[in-house]
């Protein structure tokens, strides 16, 4: 109804601004309504000001900086309704070490409300992780788990 | 609700019984390309209810059932079980509210018979969803993100952002 | 022929005057997200004769010049050159078969005027096009793999296939 | 016309069986046509058997399989055909930390025949390289280049 969405929506891009800015330091970002006056069938824009640059745009932003907006609006929404669990795989292809060590951070929170499952080849994402499972496939085209310590 | 366990046998690569449990946290699946990772996530997406078989990588049904190897024949089933515990304060939805754990499982058969259960309880894809509608874990939901897909939030039109929203409401 | 220089200024996020040498074999382009290393792609594809403003991810080709900052305003001009050099055993295409070295550069002013030039002297589109043609490296080459594009060739159709092929024959 | 397609086509599937074997160990992966009698119009499909595995459509292969089934067909066309120079940009996103070895040992003999300028994140990709160009926005929103030193 559109009592229900507003109030969400509301609720989103409350968390949406504090999260991109824990991501993108110095950075802000804005969701939007495209049609205000029409809640059932209103879209969702998303405004970005990097720290120095324009206002801009997301289709102009770069790989990595498109990955990081769209973390920081998939953990707004489960910081505001916490989930079973999370299934995020290899979300962090895209991001430089620096920008790993900050989606890394912010996952422990989000794991204090909801169940996290991270598919991953980033060092960095693996040591946030409290548990570590290892999928090989010793014998050619079966997959096993393994116990993995990571040094 | 919160996920404990997962257990899969015949699903893609994972011909041998597999049982992941999830302390609670964070839990990384790691290991080289092509070991089975994606199967995993895979296997979640379809003990939920996923039909699209696009969305499964595969162009029909059936391709989820372990296809065999070199060394091992085809299977004939595939099953994925999941276990879902409650969180404090919250309760499973009608008719589980008293459950402390609810089970989930899906076996599918060469022949194309497909099998929904509830705590052992054949029941219909329709109940599944039903179990899992507003969880944000559903199908479409956004508590799961498939590989190399987390730009396409950003990239999308404003009125698939709002599903997104919609689904948290 | 071989890529000796790359110079771009105005262009996206390269306001003052940048000069890139290519000293043969492997060159490495590193720097943090959103630094400006797949605008210096964008940089070769345009200077090329890229004409499809979606594949150098903006709306208007007007775009690509330097948008300004809180700091700066906003540049009238883009210019992007690069010089090639023969490589032993080759001779570039007519007319520029005597040539050691071909400049080929490419300038776009806010109003919309756009310039090529090869060797310093005004041509068309159509002879930057020419010289590139058969190299692979032509806008719609092998040579040039965009960023999150390199699986679409795995994925592309059979036909789709053949132009990648086909631009090597 | 035709003759030069079926020459291009057949020097192009010899490079790739080689290259392929490089990317893959044990694995074998074959380029065939999808209508052999019309040269004209004939599409390329893939074929790929990796080790232990059954035989399989190039869309069953995982995220990196496909990154590295790619670059193993622009590789092959580069060793027939080099070019003016090969731009990759982060294509070893999706690789596991042994695929990128094979990747940039196999990229270090794409150099002899052509320039090579790859976009990276990845160390093992940039210790492959013979220099090194590092890209900062030190001033927000412009970008300066400045020399970069691996340790
Ligand atoms: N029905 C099936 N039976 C047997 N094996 C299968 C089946 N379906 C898929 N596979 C195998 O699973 C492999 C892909 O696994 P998956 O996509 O999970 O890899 P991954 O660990 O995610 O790798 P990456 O790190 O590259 O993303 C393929 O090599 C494929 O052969
Ligand atoms: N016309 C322009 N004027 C000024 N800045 C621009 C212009 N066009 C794009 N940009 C800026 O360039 C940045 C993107 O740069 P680019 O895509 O090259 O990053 P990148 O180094 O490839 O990052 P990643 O590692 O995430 O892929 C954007 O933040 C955008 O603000
Ligand atoms: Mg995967
Ligand atoms: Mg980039």
């Amino acid at each position: 109804s559109r009592e229900r969405f507003a109030e969400t929506y509301q609720a989103v891009s409350r968390s949406f601004r504090h999260v991109f800015a824990r991501l993108f330091p110095g950075g802000k970002g804005e969701l939007l309504l495209t049609d205000e006056e029409n809640l059932l069938e209103t879209g969702v824009d998303m405004e970005i000001r990097l720290p120095g640059k324009r206002l801009q745009n997301v289709g102009l932003l770069s790989g990595g900086e498109k990955s990081l907006a769209a973390l920081a609006l998939i953990m707004a929404i489960v910081f505001y309704k916490p989930t079973p669990f999370l299934v995020l795989d290899e979300v962090d292809a895209a991001l430089d070490d620096g920008n790993v060590g900050l989606f890394a951070d912010l996952l422990k929170e989000v794991a204090a409300v909801s169940q996290v499952i991270v598919v991953t080849h980033n060092k960095r994402t693996m040591e946030a992780a409290g548990h570590l499972y290892g999928v090989t496939m010793e014998s050619k085209g079966v997959s096993k788990i393994v116990a993995v310590d990571l040094n | 609700m919160i996920l404990k366990r997962l257990e899969i046998v015949g699903f893609k690569s994972f011909r041998d019984r597999l049982v992941l449990d999830f302390p609670g946290g964070i839990s990384a699946i790691v290991g080289p390309n092509g070991c089975g990772k994606s199967n995993i996530v895979d296997a979640m997406r379809w003990v939920m209810g996923e039909q699209r078989v696009r969305s499964l990588r595969s162009t029909k049904m059936e391709e989820v059932i372990f296809a065999g190897t070199q060394d091992y024949p085809p299977m004939g089933m595939a099953e994925v079980t999941m276990i879902l515990a409650r969180r404090e304060g919250f309760t499973f939805p009608e008719p589980y509210a008293s459950c402390e754990e609810v089970t989930v499982s899906r076996r599918l058969f060469r022949d194309g018979e497909s099998l929904y259960a509830i705590n052992g309880v054949p029941c219909r894809l329709l109940d599944v969803r039903e179990f899992f509608m507003g969880t944000g874990v559903g199908s479409r939901g956004y508590a799961i993100i498939e590989q190399s897909s987390v730009a396409d939030l950003v990239e999308a039109r404003p009125e698939d952002r709002r599903v997104f929203i919609e689904e948290a409401a």
